[in-house]
């Protein structure tokens, strides 16, 4: 972990008397390897790095009694500051539609029940479920079986292989005495223009309340490039990060956070509809820092 | 990474940059950029040798056999099984699928439309039946029907899941078994977009299951893959194909001179 790395580092540096800017330096770039194999983006490291070694040489780090605790702290706190507040997706009981966007095998089709279940939970909201993916094979039967298996309503006229489905949402979701809307698509590459203007072509017709990008949370340097073209292309309110409970880093999240600057709702922890819960900035960046 | 053949040495910070953003590891790209010139040729074209040198390639498994996919959620497994089947169907070969995911949501279905697409056979079960035992189902109708190639799904799990780690042990053992003696390979899926965790799971998976080759997909986005230098490297296990594409045809052999070349521009 990066504390006892930098701990180490310190620990060996300060027997030999004052730190010097070299030795700091040196730090820094433990610092920077640690944060790129945590799979943070590399042009979000080089910003970080900046923003430390300002804020350190500002704070006369070679005097200070501790000095590894002190650049750990400058680093967490910036990483902290990075992150931001964790954000719930903002619907109402009005019939609002959440519209699930992301790329190929995210975690989509999952987490649009854990997200039914939630705000079932959670708000007393009642969900319908719906799935626009006439691609993937079985997409449609994927939904069916798990919004079934958790009691919630879903759409399972699957013969019209188009947006037929779509037409009265909001007055077929109403007559069911739904709350709200969660809308899942096809998995697409952020680079396939056609699929991607199908995509915005979609929101426009439903003007959903909130789009949310589904990411896997142990994305590598994509993920900028990704949630780029996403914005570009589509449009969203803010991420789901997936499948956090492994041992990834969770770089992703930071390069996220940093450059697109829309807020994470929620991180999947599971295959399970339960395993969802509020994203919580503390827990990843003990993951980078210790 | 730009592909300069005018001699001038390369800008190691520049180049350094473009290959972590490949998702190399910081540590592979430092020695790839760290050695010294080779007298003689373009420095970009010694750097391409180079990494074409830490890679590993091998042939896909060779009928009569069994091949055993396993990978982490959503990785690209059974859309990967429709590929695979394919290239062997066109090569004459028979095939017969295995619906080992017996867990996840429609994923017996999705196999099923899969495998009527492509003309494979398919052995399944009911939903929450053990995976081992339709595996091993499967292998007695890939003797008894004398398929060329047995393939066996298995549901997405993390390495880090240790009762899922120990399930795939089982399933392993009892395709080995039944398999009596007919060669089988294990096949790990990557997929692509995935940062330094696919180099945890590749360490992981080939020490509790062993992996005999890689197959990484959706190398049809913007993501490269570049952590197969590090498993390539580390490991020493092999890429055997990649996927690039959502369709059975979207699927090639590997090729580790092509794959180096195409990351340069
Ligand atoms: N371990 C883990 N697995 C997850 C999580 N969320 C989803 N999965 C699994 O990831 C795999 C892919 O999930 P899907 O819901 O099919 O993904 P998708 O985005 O709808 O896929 P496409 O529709 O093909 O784009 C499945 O095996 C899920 O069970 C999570 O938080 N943790
Ligand atoms: N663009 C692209 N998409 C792919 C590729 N391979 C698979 N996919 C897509 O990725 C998604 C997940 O693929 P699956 O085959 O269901 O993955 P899996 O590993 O079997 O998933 P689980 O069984 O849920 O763990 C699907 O939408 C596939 O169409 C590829 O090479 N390129
Ligand atoms: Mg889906
Ligand atoms: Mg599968």
């Amino acid at each position: 972990f990066l504390q006892e790395k930098i701990t180490k580092l310190f620990d060996k540096l300060s027997k030999r008397g004052l730190l010097s800017e070299q030795d700091i330096d040196d730090a820094l770039k433990d610092i920077r390897i640690a944060l790129l194999e945590a799979d943070v983006h590399y042009r979000v490291v080089k910003e970080l790095l900046e923003s430390v070694k300002q804020k350190v040489m500002g704070e006369e780090l070679a005097k200070s009694i501790n000095p590894s605790q002190f650049l750990l702290g400058i680093l967490k706190a910036e990483l902290i500051r990075i992150m931001g507040d964790p954000a719930p997706v903002k619907i109402n009981g009005t019939g609002d539609i959440v519209m699930l966007v992301g790329l190929q095998g995210t975690g989509k089709t999952t987490t649009a029940v854990k997200l039914a279940k939630y705000m079932k939970d959670k708000r007393g909201l009642k969900p319908y479920l719906v799935s626009i993916d006439f691609n993937r094979p079985a997409a449609q039967e994927q939904l069916i079986t798990l919004a079934k298996a958790n009691g919630f309503p879903v759409n399972e006229d699957i013969s019209s292989k188009g947006y037929e489905a779509l037409k009265d949402l909001r007055l077929v979701s109403a007559r069911q005495g739904c709350d709200f809307i969660i809308v899942d698509t096809a998995g697409r590459l952020h680079i396939d223009t056609a699929l991607v203007s199908e995509l915005k072509q979609v929101k426009e017709t439903l003007n959903p309340a909130q789009t949310v990008l589904v990411v896997d949370s142990m994305m590598g340097h994509d993920v900028l490039k990704m949630a780029e073209g996403f914005m570009q292309g589509v449009g969203y309110d803010g991420a789901i990060f997936t499948k956090f409970e492994g041992d990834t880093r969770g770089g992703a999240v930071i390069s996220f956070r940093k450059i697109i600057d829309k807020p994470i709702f929620y991180t999947g922890i599971g295959e399970a509809v339960s395993a969802l819960e509020p994203f919580d900035p503390d827990k990843l960046v003990a993951r980078i820092i210790g | 990474l730009s592909d300069r053949t005018d001699g001038a040495p390369i800008d190691r910070e520049r180049y350094t940059d473009e290959l972590l953003s490949l998702d190399m590891s910081f540590s592979i790209a430092e020695r790839l950029l760290n050695e010294k010139e080779t007298h003689g040729k373009q420095p970009v074209d010694t750097l391409k040798d180079r990494m074409k040198q830490i890679l590993v390639s091998a042939p896909l498994i060779e009928p009569k056999c069994g091949i055993l996919m396993i990978g982490i959620n959503g990785s690209g497994k059974t859309t990967s099984i429709a590929k695979l089947g394919k290239w062997y169907i066109d090569r004459g070969h028979s095939v017969i699928v295995g619906a080992g995911d017996t867990y996840r949501a429609a994923a017996i279905e999705q196999l099923s439309i899969l495998s009527d697409r492509v003309g494979m056979d398919m052995v399944k079960a009911m939903p929450g039946v053990d995976p081992a035992s339709v595996i091993h189902d499967t292998i007695m109708a890939y003797k008894h029907r004398s398929k060329d190639v047995v393939i066996a799904d298995t549901a997405g799990r993390l390495h880090t899941n240790v009762n899922l780690v120990h399930e795939l042990k089982k399933i392993k053992s009892v395709m080995t078994k039944a398999m009596a003696g007919d060669k089988m390979a294990t096949y790990l899926i990557v997929d692509a977009t995935i940062g330094k965790n696919s180099f945890q799971q590749a360490k992981l998976f080939n020490e509790n299951i062993g992996i005999d080759g890689i197959i990484i997909t959706k190398l049809d986005g913007t993501a490269k893959g570049g952590i197969i230098f590090t498993i390539c490297d580390e490991l020493k296990i092999p890429v055997v194909a990649i996927g690039t594409g959502e369709s059975a045809g979207d699927f090639m052999v590997f090729d580790k001179d092509k794959f180096v070349e195409e990351l340069f521009v």
